[in-house]
């Protein structure tokens, strides 16, 4: 599976590898990727989501623009890619050594008070942070339509609340990270920065209890945030909502001879 | 046995400078043949072939490259080699069983990212450095 290039030495040994040979080699280029085994991933219709696209774009920046300084991903970012990948993004990517983006992991939308009904919950799965990798900066993304029907000229104000503690008895205790005033017309990527959030969910991973959104109309209603423009689970696939994380490397580490 | 292996070369040192040199021994040492110096050559790892891009997203793989050659004297003829290569190069000379050679190895590496699903289907991106060698040279 690892193949020479163009040219072949006359001293070079070729032949192909034996199934235990190819397994070891196999083995050994994932130990190089850090990893102990072989990803599974689950993909359906998941490689045409908003998080994988996400990535494909910062990876395609940075391809492009090899080891470059900030001002050039500044210029790519505002020329070519406005929708996806932002400024920040960009600025994120040149101080990180990994980023990891994280699909929402609620499949079907609990059973809410009267009270917050109309709140929707998001989960990520932050268990597979490889050890060493120390979070910078982590944004939830959640992307806003239109809206030219009911709501036409209204102002909308959603709030952004990280689940602190649930109870069986009562609504869960919510703490307000981010409001955000949105104009109806308004389309586009929202960013909401959680890293504070995800460094504590990274250190204590049974309070990782998600992300709940709520939506008010400029005169205290409470909607659905549908009716606002935000896109949901049963939205489009490339506007499907996500979270983002950059890292940095916090030890050094050594592969242990095997 | 490398002598006798670099028989067919022998003809091409018919240059002033190393027909001047005589002994066998220097013979020997006197590899600044390209075809067995010290440089890198081209090696691509392609996560295609391993039969990955369920996984990896990209790329489809990497020309990792690798050195080999002789790092032989004289070691000027390698634009690469550091200093102390000279030096450990002429203890070998005078001492070539104990002493070995310096090694061709790589002397500039650079980074490749890769893009990855994990498990849960989360993507990764991310950097690793020292992955491709751009350049050899005699250590």
């Amino acid at each position: 599976s690892v193949l020479d290039g163009s040219e072949l030495q006359p001293n070079f040994m070729h032949r192909r590898l034996r199934t235990q040979e190819k397994r070891e080699m196999q083995k050994e280029i994932l130990s190089i990727l850090g990893l102990n085994h072989r990803p599974r991933p689950h993909l359906n219709s998941g490689k045409y989501n908003s998080a994988p696209l996400f990535m494909l774009d910062l990876y395609n920046s940075m391809s492009t623009e090899e080891k470059s300084d900030v001002d050039q991903y500044r210029s790519l970012f505002t020329t070519t890619r406005p929708a996806l990948a932002s400024l920040h993004d960009a600025e994120f990517l040149h101080d990180s050594d990994m980023v990891m983006s994280f699909v929402n992991s609620v499949e079907n939308d609990r059973e809410l008070s009267p009270q917050r009904r109309h709140h929707k919950e998001f989960k990520f799965n932050l268990s597979q942070i490889p050890e060493g990798e120390a979070i910078t900066a982590a944004e939830f993304r959640i992307y806003k339509e239109c809206v030219t029907r009911t709501f036409r000229n209204e102002t909308f104000l959603l709030s952004v609340f990280q689940v602190v503690w649930e109870h069986p008895d009562r609504d869960a205790d919510l703490f307000l990270l981010d409001t955000r005033r949105l104009w109806a017309a308004e389309e586009g990527w929202l960013e909401f920065d959680i890293t504070a959030t995800s460094n504590f969910w990274v250190m204590s991973p049974h309070h990782n209890l998600g992300l709940q959104i709520s939506v008010e109309t400029s005169s205290g209603w409470n909607i659905n945030p549908k009716e606002a423009g935000l896109v949901g689970r049963d939205g489009a696939l490339e506007k499907q909502p996500f979270m983002v994380a950059f890292f940095k490397v916090s030890e050094v580490r050594t592969r242990t001879a095997r | 046995s490398v002598g006798r292996r670099r028989q067919p070369n022998r003809n091409r040192s018919n240059s002033p400078q190393e027909a001047s040199k005589g002994s066998t021994h220097t013979a020997d040492y006197n590899s600044s043949d390209q075809k067995t110096a010290c440089r890198k050559h081209e090696l691509y790892v392609s996560f295609r072939e391993l039969g990955w891009q369920d996984w990896i997203i990209a790329p489809e793989g990497y020309a990792a490259n690798y050195c080999d050659g002789e790092c032989s004297f004289p070691l000027n003829a390698h634009m690469n080699a550091t200093n102390h290569a000279i030096v450990q190069t002429l203890v070998h000379l005078m001492n070539p069983e104990n002493v070995p050679k310096p090694c061709c190895a790589p002397t500039k590496l650079h980074a490749i990212s890769v893009l990855y699903y994990d498990d849960n289907s989360n993507v990764i991106l991310k950097k690793y450095k020292n992955m491709v060698v751009r350049a050899c040279g005699c250590h």
